[in-house]
């Protein structure tokens, strides 16, 4: 069965791979 | 006919910290059955299963295209289910009930969003699209 995701929110990828829209 | 799971790659080691989480080594190769969009991906590996983060995994075929979605700048309506203060500095701080514009939904579970003129990195699974239900 696929109980329901963790409460918090998973972390956040590295600086260097988040992709911000310009 | 048969269901053929994809298969993803971890980039890195993970220590799961809640009980439905599951542990990865970096280099292990899992099966996602389900993909949230909190950004919690729920996976299979020989006899383990758990939700682990997207943003630890890789495919391990090589995307044909990135399965990223593009931004919208026009800006889709949410409301904050729930309040977060911004630990890093790209992040914003929102309290729950305000309306925002999600501009740009990524796989990883942290959304680009609008609050007037400031734009900033938000949980994805503290906001509710306008008009859904929870």
């Amino acid at each position: 069965t696929i109980k329901h995701p963790p409460t918090e929110p998973p972390p956040r990828p590295p600086a260097e791979a988040r992709k911000r829209p310009a | 006919g048969p269901i053929i799971l994809q298969t993803y790659r971890a980039v890195a080691d993970y220590e799961k910290n809640s009980k439905t989480e599951m542990s990865m080594k970096v280099g292990d190769v899992v099966d996602v059955i389900e993909k949230s969009e909190s950004g919690w991906w729920f996976c299979q590996q020989k006899n383990k299963r758990g939700w682990v983060p997207a943003v630890y995994l890789e495919p391990t075929d090589g995307p044909d295209e990135s399965e990223e979605q593009e931004p919208n700048y026009a800006g889709e309506l949410h409301v904050v289910r729930k309040g977060y203060t911004a630990a890093q500095e790209d992040e914003i701080t929102l309290k729950e009930g305000e309306t925002i514009e999600v501009i740009h939904k990524l796989l990883d579970g942290w959304w680009v969003v609008r609050k007037d003129e400031i734009t900033g990195y938000y949980p994805s699974m503290y906001l509710q699209k306008m008009g859904a239900e929870n």
